[in-house]
């Protein structure tokens, strides 16, 4: 299973649509403080389904979508699509390729797409479910992270393992 | 269950001695236990670490980014066991010095052969390891755009 | 104590405001409010940043380094209301890019005509605003020693 | 009231003694990961008085004295002693310097000393009070402390201010 490219419109600082394409290596991804670097892992997460609200920095769920600057106004909808290539087979469906895809409205709702089909969210996790991608992957490694693990916060040393094991 | 939790747990407290290793130095020791090895399924997990000759009292006496490193490797090892497509570094390199980034990126680049790596960083001597850069900037006020910065792996096959 | 406090209050404000305007930008606005004014001498104290033209619904929707440069304006608008002797940074560099390190570094180097700076860094840029630099080490394991690096000011004065 | 010198033996890393000066201007701490910078901060703090084990990064204050490495054995007693020069007579006594130290043995007992002198840690705050020095100052700022202005943590912020005005 290989990530080919992730596409985020309305989320967060994106007020245009941009899309990334990710490589077999290493991808960086570089700029100065409050960019959107982090946003873009933040798209990550929520694509794949996260839904707890602390974990994409932001009180409520609505607070993900782009919220204006000084001379925009804000947008009524966040959309994360990402593309992943079946390459292992290690996705239970046919397709070669299967791309998720994510959208919130400010009115409060919400879809989910698998290649372009509408679905609900656990369709998403049950496809995602033993690739050791999802909205609780320990594969998204932040400082945050580090130090819940050395302050060993609610048992998360043994959660982080049992979520493996 | 409980053969399955142990069994891994095993698996992958031998990748953390392996890891700590390769990030610190070969002679250190460090390890992984549960506190209540009678109940597994519950039990809290405990590090023990001691770098370059040290002999703290607990892993919270080690310095900044000596305990970062320390998290890393665990975080690692659990990839390892369970190896996740791609793997995605926020800023994890920001306690560290150059010569722990050196090892750390040295590692990820082994890595990268079976999965994928992202990496947000600021530190030059990380961009060093990476293939492919973009940039994030925001030229219009409080809105992100992404400028690809650097494609030499595309380049140099040209 | 009233008075005291909320004279106190307004001109830590007011150096806020200073200091934010000067590690961000002239145009930013940010604001230090008292979030209950009848009961100064208990009410929460609330932080408004928005730098760059960002309309951040609190300060914790800024990224790490905005969240870590914003405090430390407010950190340094209290030691201007009353400055101590010296004052001491423990790698507070660490999160910011290398724009943000220079902003902040020329700050220092401003005040540090009328108090001592202190400096932990691990930051290239960051050592050269340095006049002295000590050089900790561990020759022997677990030991601390101290060597000094570098005395530009004492040889330029030669 | 300016910085003259530190110096630091059988305190947390620092198993010889060792001793910094200070200078006008800026000095700067650098090293690899953990050979003793934030060390040196720490041993400030507690020479100026610190209570809080938690401030030292420390479990019990037995902890700060020197536990030893695998090549040396533990020392029994941790001292540090700090120089003013009293420049501003902000410090309220006849010197031109002054040197405060404080000693902590194995067995629990602790020392305190003005100038060579043995005192109270009362004398060394009531010394302190006013001059922006003093083991909880705002004038040692380190990550930590930014987190906890940024999360408002038990009013912080607030405590911080009342301590200035
Ligand atoms: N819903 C939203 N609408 C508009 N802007 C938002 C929204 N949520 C967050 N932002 C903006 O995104 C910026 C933060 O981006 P991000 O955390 O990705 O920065 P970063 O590149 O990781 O920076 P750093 O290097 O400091 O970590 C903030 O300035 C914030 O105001
Ligand atoms: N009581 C003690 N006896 C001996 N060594 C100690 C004691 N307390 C702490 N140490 C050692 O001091 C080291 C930490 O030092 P310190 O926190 O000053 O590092 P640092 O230079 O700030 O590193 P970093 O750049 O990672 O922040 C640890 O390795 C720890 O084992
Ligand atoms: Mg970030
Ligand atoms: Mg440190």
């Amino acid at each position: 299973m290989k990530l080919k490219t992730i596409e985020i419109k309305g989320f967060k600082s994106f007020g245009d649509k941009v899309s990334l394409q990710f490589i077999d290596g290493v991808t960086g991804i570089v700029g100065p403080n409050g960019c959107g670097k982090s946003n873009v892992v933040d798209a990550l997460r929520w694509v794949l389904g996260e839904q707890k609200t602390r974990m994409l920095r932001s009180e409520k769920m609505e607070n993900v979508i782009f919220n204006g600057s000084k001379k925009r106004r804000q947008a009524s909808m966040a959309e994360v699509h990402i593309c992943f290539e079946n390459t292992t087979g290690l996705l239970p469906v046919e397709y070669r390729e299967v791309t998720i895809s994510r959208r919130l409205y400010r009115t409060g709702e919400s879809e989910y797409m698998l290649n372009g089909v509408n679905c609900r969210l656990r369709d998403i996790s049950t496809l995602l479910m033993n690739t050791g991608v999802g909205s609780d992957s320990y594969a998204i490694m932040e400082l945050r992270m580090i130090e819940d693990i050395l302050s060993d916060k609610d048992n998360s040393r043994r959660l982080l393992l049992e979520e493996a094991a | 269950a409980r053969e399955r939790f142990l069994e891994a747990f095993g698996q992958i407290r031998t990748y953390f001695i392996e890891v700590f290793r390769t990030l610190f130095s070969d002679e250190d020791a460090c390890d992984l236990q549960l506190v209540d090895p009678k109940q597994p399924l519950d039990s809290q997990i405990h590090i023990i670490a001691q770098p370059k000759g040290k002999k703290p009292l607990s892993i919270n006496q080690l310095s900044g980014g000596e305990k970062s490193l320390t998290a890393t490797a665990l975080l690692f090892a659990i990839f390892l066991y369970k190896p996740a497509p791609f793997c995605i570094f926020d800023e994890v390199d920001a306690p560290l010095d150059d010569n722990n980034i050196d090892k750390f990126n040295r590692m990820i680049k082994q890595f990268s052969r079976q999965s994928q790596f992202v990496i947000v960083t600021h530190n030059k001597k990380t961009m060093e390891t990476i293939d492919i850069i973009y940039g994030i900037t925001m030229l219009e006020q409080g809105v992100s755009r992404v400028i690809p910065v650097d494609f030499r792996s595309l380049s140099m096959s040209q």
